[in-house]
């Protein structure tokens, strides 16, 4: 199969909601397979990267989905919780054919033993939620300012003040689905580059060049004595 | 490959550096590596000029991102890098200041590193610290610890980040990468991370790289 110029092929593009509709309506139904009515889950946000080669594309999400534990009215303790589960996809689509290569779901909500000052913990309930504790505010206020002292910020108004604040606060919730997803021992939460939306960090620190192929060098010999 | 090892007990490396507000990362791998790679065969270690790169490198993109591959190559045309404080780091493109005279440094070429995460811990331990890149997925928010992010999130096809391997070892049972970054010792554990070794987390195996000093 012809394969398009490498430019065109090898970037990963972040989609827009319209565009992750298709594969991400496969990959709920991929995960629904074989449940019942009742107990299928639904597709809360989703957001995806796609990288494209020849004819094919290879998707990359991250959903969310609600599942309700219990789909029987009669015998469920009202209210029924939802569960919320935090997925990775990878769907291969070929010639309008998808495939699903890898799924990894979890329940967003998990023990965090981080000891220091700006622990975590008091915002885990902000997972499985759908809005946010009255005493939210207050709190990421409090560690917000914590923050400012520590790192030195300053910022031109008040409206910037506010929009950071509010940055700090969605940075946090996703630092701690990062810490829920995390197999080591990594902890992760407040640091110097908390006030930054994941933009700004990606276009200011990081390096996009780095996914072109780099030129090819003699490969190195091996290490063999003791 | 032994059990562990750490470049920075045998003072193979520099301190940990600021890259600022710039997508310099590749530079800072590079000559992080250089530094390694020079010590290793002169006994000195220099502190290496990063400004140096990101003006004259015109392969590589500044502050946009570069390539650690092309810089090599700059390198070696340009006939070897100058020393921090011969060229200091300004964190965005000048002209190119570069001079001759002051170089104390120079590599005769370079190299592409095995995927085997094994055999690049035999390498590591052996033949110096080893530029790599990585897909920077929750490193906005780590503080300490071994991260190994679940990999659909951490895929070795969005690598944006370059940064330095410096030792190997394990931490209760847990093998990790020891990994000297570019933001300043107030990020991560004194400006160093810890990556699960073993696994290709993050696509830590995908672009090692050396340069090689005779």
């Amino acid at each position: 199969r012809p394969v398009k110029p490498r430019a065109a092929d090898s970037e990963a593009w972040e989609l827009a909601p319209l565009e992750l509709l298709e594969p991400a309506r496969f990959a709920l139904e991929m995960y629904n397979r074989g449940r019942a009515a009742g107990k299928r889950a639904m597709l809360g946000a989703v957001r995806g990267r796609v990288r494209r080669a020849g004819e094919g594309s290879l998707y990359s999400l991250e959903a969310t989905l609600e599942e309700t534990p219990c789909n029987d009215p009669t015998v469920c303790q009202l209210p029924v919780s939802k569960k919320t589960l935090l997925c990775s996809f990878e769907i291969l689509d070929e010639l309008g054919k998808h495939i699903l290569l890898r799924r990894d779901c979890g329940p967003v909500d998990t023990k965090v033993t981080d000891n220091r000052n700006w622990t975590l913990n008091s915002f885990l309930p902000l997972l499985n939620k759908d809005s946010f504790p009255q005493d939210f505010s207050v709190k990421m206020t409090s560690v917000f300012k914590e923050f400012v002292t520590t790192y030195n910020r300053t910022y031109d108004s008040k409206e910037e003040t506010q929009w950071r604040l509010t940055v700090f606060a969605r940075n946090m919730v996703r630092a701690q689905k990062i810490q829920a997803l995390d197999r080591g021992t990594a902890q992760y939460g407040v640091t110097k580059f908390s006030d930054l939306t994941e933009e700004e960090f990606h276009t200011i620190y990081l390096n996009p060049l780095l996914r072109e192929k780099h030129s090819k060098m003699h490969p190195a010999t091996s290490v063999n004595d003791p | 490959a032994p059990p562990e090892w750490d470049w920075r007990k045998k003072g193979a490396v520099t301190k940990v550096k600021d890259q600022g507000m710039c997508g310099s990362c590749w530079a800072f791998s590079v000559t992080g590596n250089v530094e390694g790679q020079w010590f290793l065969k002169e006994g000195t270690l220099l502190s290496l000029s990063e400004q140096e790169l990101l003006d004259c490198d015109k392969m590589d993109k500044a502050c946009l991102g570069g390539l650690p591959s092309s810089a090599y190559m700059a390198i070696k045309s340009l006939g070897g890098l100058e020393t921090e404080d011969d060229y200091k780091y300004l964190g965005h493109m000048e002209a190119c200041n570069f001079s001759e005279e002051k170089v104390k440094v120079y590599i005769n070429d370079s190299v592409d590193l095995s995927q085997n995460e094994q055999k690049l811990a035999a390498w590591l331990a052996k033949k110096g610290p080893i530029s790599v890149a990585i897909n920077a997925f929750g490193m906005q928010f780590y503080r300490h610890g071994i991260a190994r992010p679940l990999r659909p999130l951490c895929s070795p096809w969005f690598i944006d980040h370059a940064v330095l391997i410096v030792g190997y070892g394990n931490r209760s049972d847990i093998p990790f990468w020891a990994i000297k970054n570019s933001w300043g010792t107030d990020w991560g554990e004194e400006g160093y991370y810890y990556l699960h070794r073993g696994s290709g987390a993050c696509g830590v195996n995908t672009m090692a790289t050396s340069a090689v000093v005779n």
